[in-house]
């Protein structure tokens, strides 16, 4: 097969843990989630602390729709309509989402975008 | 993706993951990395999510997204999901939600239910393969039993298979990239042979988190798309992850 061809395959690595030196970007902070609060309180924190993260990620997604779509048709879509969607998605999930588009100031269409990001990108 | 659940020799199940996301979605030509790719990893986080102050699962997850792609069920399960390619696949899942027939469940709220409410492998299994779906998946299941490991292959309505740890035939893991177990991988995107390579180089004698670390981090089990690793043990009630990168030379995917 092509993809075997070194540098792009190499020898089975040893030693690598605990993780350090170049594949090793950093470790992962903790967070909890009270699943007693009420749905839309629950992401607050983790939000708050990722908000700047979550907007630069979302303007990437814009940025590459607006390439293909220059007009910005394609972001007005997700602005105008998936939050439509929102009310139809099965409780907790669609009240953990407003609250999520309500911490980060991210229009709510598009961290609906985000979260079924999955069912879009199965082609 | 790649995910494994192992068994090792004392019948401990350890579960492993890298997250490859980002495919096609804008090469920064300057850094040699999928734009989105690098973007996600700022987002990654660990979440114990706590009902009475006492953990019900852990995950690790990208923030603000809701529903779970890896988690842990302290001491009962370990879930995982891959993507799964197909000209059946969600968009068609989505028209119909807007249409209206929305008995189908979203893929990652149906794994976030299935860690919130599911209280054993064998529970948890069953609502992985019957539940309809909008998407096809694999989700890759590990217990707290001897023989508790599985890849489930799913249509967006069928369980097309369940593919088991099977001690007695020799198969003492089970390991899933983004192709039915099979069928040839594309041959551009072979993950799987390097990975089944190093595990089988690995022996089920040495199987640890710590050698499944070295499996997930060997290109191109490593590659451009990989933003984290997470290692699990379900009787230890342990989750880890971390930040990965794939320094060049390095396969885009």
């Amino acid at each position: 097969s092509a993809q075997f061809v070194p540098p792009y395959t190499e020898e089975c690595q040893t030693g690598m843990y605990p993780p350090k030196g170049p594949t090793f970007k950093g470790p992962v902070t903790w967070y909890t989630i009270d699943l007693d609060l009420p749905p839309s309180e629950r992401w607050k924190l983790i939000i708050t602390d990722k908000k700047a993260a979550l907007v630069n990620m979302i303007q990437a997604i814009k940025d590459l729709a607006n390439a293909f779509v220059p007009s910005g048709k394609l972001i007005d879509l997700v602005d105008k309509d998936l939050p439509l969607i929102v009310n139809t998605l099965p409780y907790p999930f669609n009240e953990e989402i407003k609250g999520v588009a309500t911490a980060s100031g991210v229009p709510l269409g598009e961290v609906v975008l985000y979260n079924i990001f999955y069912e879009i990108f199965t082609v | 993706c790649t995910s494994l659940v192992a068994e090792d020799s004392n019948g401990n199940l350890i579960h492993g993951r890298n997250m490859d996301f980002g495919l096609f979605m804008g090469w920064d030509m300057k850094n040699r990395s999928w734009l989105i790719t690098e973007k996600l990893k700022p987002l990654v986080v660990n979440i114990d999510f706590q009902r009475g102050n006492k953990t019900v699962f852990k995950s690790t997850n990208f923030a603000g997204y809701v529903g779970m792609l890896t988690g842990i069920k302290p001491h009962a399960f370990t879930l995982t999901m891959n993507e799964r390619f197909s000209l059946d696949g969600g968009y068609i899942g989505i028209v119909e939600w807007i249409l209206g027939n929305r008995d189908g469940m979203w893929m990652s709220f149906l794994t976030r239910s299935v860690l919130e409410n599911a209280t054993s492998y064998e529970e948890a299994k069953n609502l992985l393969a019957q539940t309809k779906l909008l998407a096809p998946a694999y989700f890759i299941l590990g217990g707290n039993q001897t023989g508790q490991g599985c890849v489930i292959t799913r249509s967006r309505v069928l369980s097309l298979d369940i593919w088991e740890i099977e001690l007695k035939l020799g198969r003492w893991y089970v390991l899933e990239t983004n192709y039915d177990h099979w069928k040839e991988p594309l041959f551009l995107d072979n993950r799987r042979t390097p990975a089944m390579k190093c595990m089988n180089q690995t022996t089920q004698a040495n199987i640890s988190l710590k050698t499944v670390y070295d499996v997930l981090s060997t290109k191109p089990v490593l590659n451009k798309l990989t933003t984290y690793t997470t290692l699990m043990d379900v009787n230890k009630g342990k989750l880890e992850s971390y930040i990965r990168d794939c320094p060049n030379p390095c396969m885009p995917w």
